[in-house]
């Protein structure tokens, strides 16, 4: 960010603050329009959640900035600004994420499995700004009649994921040993096998176990 | 088979096996690692007892003798490409760390980045044959991400060209290194080194602690296993102490910074590379968190089929618990995660490959980048999986408690990488720092 001030050019991942740096980046306000229209549109979506990114990265900057103008030492003024630093942090990796799902989807040309990858990426997308409303509300990136066009479409998700959902737990392809869960078994038979593992429990070994006799039958014939 | 599950299977709208080769990388990585996965399942040597049945010693125990097998089995088999050792080693131990994991994850990769030539010759060939079993002690009683504030000191003498290896204080005892407790008899400690009156920060050096062949521990060594944790059963993560422990001056790992044999220190062309493993092992981790969130969500959304539970519509068969929104608001998005961190765990293994390429050529530029991102993304994933995990457990009502259901151990097996390799604060705060600064 400071390096983006100050005139030099980033390249990479963080190449999002050249445009934060040099003040093209503003929170909008609650009136002004919001940027995204398509809460449908995967790529306005990422658009939205770098640019939150960059609002937040440079909110903590600026604070750092106040602060340090307060007279504070730097390293005052960062541990002064700390929380607001984990969550430019935690938007930028919450950004890279979303990005790197999305282009992959690029990479995908079986019509069937990008179909339902996208919605999964769609339902990841808005699940995560459904989370975390009120960076989008505050920024202005997003309106409130859109959060709630964002519930709705979050709900038609699920349901368009349903008759997919084994199918897609499937495809991680873990076979019954490595998952070693009686209850994520391939074949279901989740009842009996259940049964069968509380059989093998240790306190299971005799009928009687050893601390009636050792404990409770003492204690019986003192009572 | 179930039928209700059965009949899921039947009505998916696309193909699950060219999914799962996505998921791998292609069909010929899907070929290979079921390949690996019939050798590891079919394989007696490999059979075990029913951990949750066992106490911890048995369960270290077993641990051992399957990595031992593990490790001949490799042998036998030639497997040598690190990706398929992976696979072959999460076949033999499922959802669970074993006790050469820091030997084969952070001891081996660690003399590859950071050994010279002659100390790859010394120490490489004993390592790869077990001779050498080693770890990695970073992490002190006092001190954990702050790795400044680390006491442990490696003091040179010119006149015996040794290092004098100390831990000052209690809070300077090394503590947590898997393997370092039973398993191991040389560590990689990270420690403050003094040469001609000067401290130089930390670097590392490999340390003899028990003897190889009686496997007793060495004069000044005081060594042992911390005791029951929060999972990781099967690991013997360790304490150290070192009492002026004397070790020769070609056991500093010296690829990058130096001491001449008359004390003289040069400097490494960049500081961030003694902690080059960790930015390694976080990169790793961004796919672990994926695969423990994939594993939930297999077993939350197969349970949620075959579990039918109360009505929605009265007087109707009770429905199957995935029908409920609530159960699908519960366990969708964390579907959705398991994929979006399997695509990021692939970015950050390529993204590793290729910026260490560019540092084995001196191209030192990206370093920082990939720091800030593999610490970022490490603690993001990391904070978000052991989230999920917990929702695919209470998902999965009373018996998502039972050990049966395997929730259980995924999450207290998984819930320390919210703070080994760094702590995720500090790790975000690493990354704001990236943010703010760059």
């Amino acid at each position: 960010y400071r390096l983006a001030k100050n005139g030099q050019q980033l390249s990479g991942i963080v190449s999002y603050l050249n445009d934060a740096g040099r003040g093209r980046v503003q929170p909008q306000t609650v009136s002004s329009r919001p940027i995204v229209v398509d809460v449908n549109d995967l790529s306005s979506l990422v658009e939205v959640y770098k640019l939150r990114a960059a609002i937040l990265v440079e909110l903590a900057a600026k604070n750092i900035q106040q602060d340090m103008q307060r007279r504070k030492s730097e390293e005052d003024a960062w541990n002064n600004n700390a929380i607001d630093l984990v969550k430019a942090s935690d938007a930028h990796c919450h950004y890279v994420v979303v990005k790197l799902f999305t282009d992959k989807l690029g990479e995908i040309g079986d019509t069937g499995v990008h179909s339902v990858l996208s919605t999964l990426a769609l339902l990841y997308t808005l699940h995560g700004i459904a989370l975390n409303s009120g960076d989008f509300l505050q920024a202005g990136l997003l309106s409130v009649p859109q959060m709630l066009q964002i519930s709705v479409r979050i709900k038609d998700l699920l349901s368009q994921l349903r008759p997919n959902a084994v199918a897609l737990v499937d495809a991680f392809n873990f076979t019954d040993r490595t998952l070693n869960s009686v209850l994520g078994r391939y074949d279901g038979n989740v009842y009996d096998n259940m049964y069968e593992w509380a059989r093998r429990s240790p306190l299971n070994s005799t009928e009687v176990h050893k601390s009636f006799h050792k404990y409770l039958k003492p204690l019986r014939a003192k009572l | 088979m179930n039928p209700d599950i059965k009949r899921e299977r039947e009505n998916a709208t696309f193909n699950v096996e060219t999914l799962t080769n996505i998921l791998d990388g292609s069909p010929q990585k899907t070929k290979r690692r079921r390949e690996i996965e019939s050798l590891v399942l079919n394989d007696p040597d490999f059979w075990e007892d029913d951990p949750n049945f066992l106490s911890r010693s048995e369960r270290y125990d077993q641990a051992v003798r399957k990595s031992a097998q593990m490790i001949l089995k490799l042998r036998e088999y030639g497997i040598s490409d690190p990706d398929e050792i992976y696979c072959y080693k999460n076949c033999v131990h499922p959802n669970r760390a074993e006790p050469l994991d820091l030997h084969l994850g952070m001891f081996l990769p660690t003399l590859l980045n950071q050994a010279t030539s002659e100390q790859m010759d010394r120490f490489f060939m004993p390592a790869w044959n077990l001779e050498i079993i080693g770890t990695y002690a970073q992490t002190e009683m006092g001190h954990g991400t702050h790795l400044r504030g680390l006491e442990t000191t490696a003091t040179y003498d010119p006149s015996t060209q040794e290092f004098v290896l100390n831990s000052p204080t209690i809070s300077s005892i090394k503590w947590w290194p898997g393997g370092l407790g039973k398993t191991s008899n040389h560590a990689i400690v990270l420690a403050q080194l003094y040469t001609q009156g000067k401290c130089h920060g930390l670097h590392a050096f490999i340390v003899p602690i028990r003897d190889i062949k009686t496997h007793e521990p060495l004069p000044g060594i005081v060594v042992g296993d911390i005791g029951p944790k929060f999972g990781f059963n099967e690991i013997d993560n360790g304490f150290l102490k070192l009492e002026n422990v004397r070790i020769p001056r070609e056991n500093m790992l010296m690829k990058y910074a130096k001491v001449e044999p008359d004390g003289a220190y040069v400097k490494p062309p960049s500081s961030k590379l003694t902690y080059g493993t960790m930015v390694f092992i976080r990169s790793l981790i961004v796919g672990t968190s994926a695969k423990a969130v994939a594993k939930s969500s297999t077993i939350a959304i197969r349970y949620s089929t075959v579990r039918r539970q109360s009505e929605i519509r009265p007087g109707q068969p009770e429905p199957q618990i995935l029908d409920y929104q609530t159960q699908q608001y519960k366990l969708f998005p964390v579907l959705a995660m398991a994929y979006a961190f399997t695509f990021v765990g692939q970015y950050m293994t390529q993204t590793y490959q290729r910026i260490t390429g560019d540092i084995n050529e001196g191209d030192f530029s990206e370093l920082p980048e990939l720091h800030a991102l593999s610490a970022g993304l490490k603690a993001f994933t990391t904070w978000a999986a052991n989230s999920a995990i917990e929702v695919c457990r209470m998902s999965c009502g009373g018996h998502g408690y039972s050990r049966s259901s395997a929730l259980p151990d995924i999450y207290t097996e998984f819930t320390p990488s919210c703070t080994y390799e760094g702590e995720n604060t500090v790790m975000m705060l690493q990354t704001a720092r990236y943010l703010v600064k760059s």
